[in-house]
C-alpha cells in the first residue's frame, strides 16, 4: 500500500462522513445501494463511518458520473480506458466515467467486453478519498488497474493494513481482515487475455 | 450508462474501439525505435506519473526517457523488467484502470520505491 504524498487524511474531529450523489445523474435506489456497500467495506475495518444525505453541496463526499471534459482538468477517455478517479483528503471528490458500461449486480460471464462492475470500482475510489495511494499486490483493491467484466470487491490485507495506519481499526469491528477476491469466470476470462495478450 | 445487470447492456454499446486499443500497434518497441504513436504512450506515462516532464509535445522516439518509465512502470505492475515494449506489458497497458496517478511529484510509489510505501511493499520490490 501507499499513501498520498504528504499523508493527507480526514482530520481527528470529522470521523463521520456524508455522502452524496451529484442530483443530475437521477441515481436509482439500487445504483445508490451500491456505494452504500462499498462504503461499508471501509467502515467494517476503520473508525469511519459513511452516511447518505440529500444535500451534495453539504457533503463530505460528492459522487458523480460525468462524461469527458468535466471541469477539473481530467477528462475521462471515453469506453474503457481511465474509469474513474477521486481525489486525497479532504477533497472529498469521487468522479466516475460516465461513459462506461457500469453494472450494478449479477453475473458478468455473458456480460460485452465493456462491462465495468461498478461496486468493485466504487471500493477503489473510496480508498483514494480515505488517503490509500496505489497498491503493487495485484490482489489488493488498490491496485491500480482492473479487467473488464471482473468483480473485485473485498478488502485484502494490504488495504486494511494500510487504511488501519492512517485511522486505525474499527473499535467493534472484526480484528482480522477478509480476504480479497476477485471473480472472472475463466472462460471469460481466457477470451478476454486472449484479446488483450494476456495481463 | 448504469444497467441493473449485464444482460441488459444494449450490443450498440459494446464497440470494436476502446480507449487505448491504439498501443498494441506498439508491440515489440525497443529503444532506438521511431514509431507512430509512441508520443500517445509518453503522454499515458506522463498522465500516470511515470514520465515527470510535460513538454509540449513527445517525439515519436524510443528514447531513454521512456525506457526509464517503462522499467519504473514494470517493477510497479510486477512484470519482468526488459525496458521495452513486450507482450505482458502492453496487455497491462492497455487495461481499464483508476484515472489517479501511480507516482504523484516523485513521492508516490507502488513498487518502485518511496519513502511512504509499506516495508513489505518495498520488500516486494527487491525479490524482482
Amino acid at each position: 500500500y501507499s499513501f498520498f504524498p504528504g499523508r493527507p487524511r480526514w482530520p481527528d474531529h470529522r470521523r463521520d462522513l456524508t455522502y452524496a450523489f451529484a442530483p443530475e445523474n437521477g441515481l436509482t435506489d439500487e445504483v445508490k445501494g451500491v456505494f452504500t456497500r462499498a462504503f461499508a467495506r471501509w467502515a467494517a475495518v476503520t473508525p469511519l463511518t459513511f452516511t447518505a444525505v440529500e444535500s451534495f453541496r453539504a457533503a463530505d463526499i460528492r459522487i458523480g458520473f460525468y462524461a469527458g471534459d468535466h471541469g477539473d482538468g481530467e477528462p475521462f477517455d471515453g469506453v474503457l480506458g481511465t474509469l474513474a478517479h477521486a481525489f486525497s483528503p479532504p477533497s472529498g471528490h469521487f468522479h466516475l466515467d460516465g461513459d462506461e458500461s457500469w453494472v450494478v449486480t449479477g453475473d458478468l460471464r455473458s456480460a460485452p467486453v465493456t462491462a465495468i462492475d461498478l461496486e468493485s470500482v466504487a471500493v477503489h475510489e473510496i480508498g483514494h478519498l480515505l488517503g490509500l495511494g496505489h497498491s503493487s499486490v495485484e490482489e489488493s483493491i488498490m491496485f491500480p488497474t482492473i479487467t473488464s467484466r471482473t468483480r473485485k470487491v473485498d478488502l485484502a490485507v494490504d488495504d486494511v493494513t494500510g487504511i488501519q495506519e492512517l485511522y486505525g481499526a474499527n473499535p467493534n469491528g472484526n480484528p482480522s481482515p477478509p480476504s480479497s477476491t476477485t471473480t472472472p469466470p475463466s472462460s471469460v476470462q481466457e477470451r478476454d487475455m486472449s484479446r488483450k495478450g494476456g495481463a | 450508462h448504469i444497467f441493473p445487470n449485464a444482460s441488459s447492456i444494449p450490443s450498440w454499446l459494446n464497440r470494436t474501439k476502446y480507449a487505448w486499443d491504439q498501443f498494441q500497434n506498439l508491440k515489440g518497441c525497443r529503444p532506438g525505435d521511431h514509431l507512430n504513436g509512441l508520443s500517445n504512450l509518453k503522454t499515458y506515462l506522463n498522465k500516470f506519473g511515470y514520465i515527470p516532464n510535460s513538454p509540449s509535445n513527445f517525439s515519436d522516439l524510443f528514447d531513454n526517457v521512456l525506457q526509464s518509465a517503462l522499467l519504473t512502470y514494470q517493477k510497479n505492475f510486477n512484470l519482468n523488467a526488459t525496458g521495452f515494449l513486450d507482450d505482458q506489458t502492453l496487455a497491462q497497458i492497455q487495461l481499464p484502470r483508476c484515472g489517479i496517478a501511480d507516482i504523484i511529484n516523485g513521492a508516490s510509489s507502488m513498487n518502485s520505491g518511496s519513502p511512504v510505501a509499506h516495508n513489505a511493499t518495498r520488500f516486494h520490490s527487491v525479490s524482482h
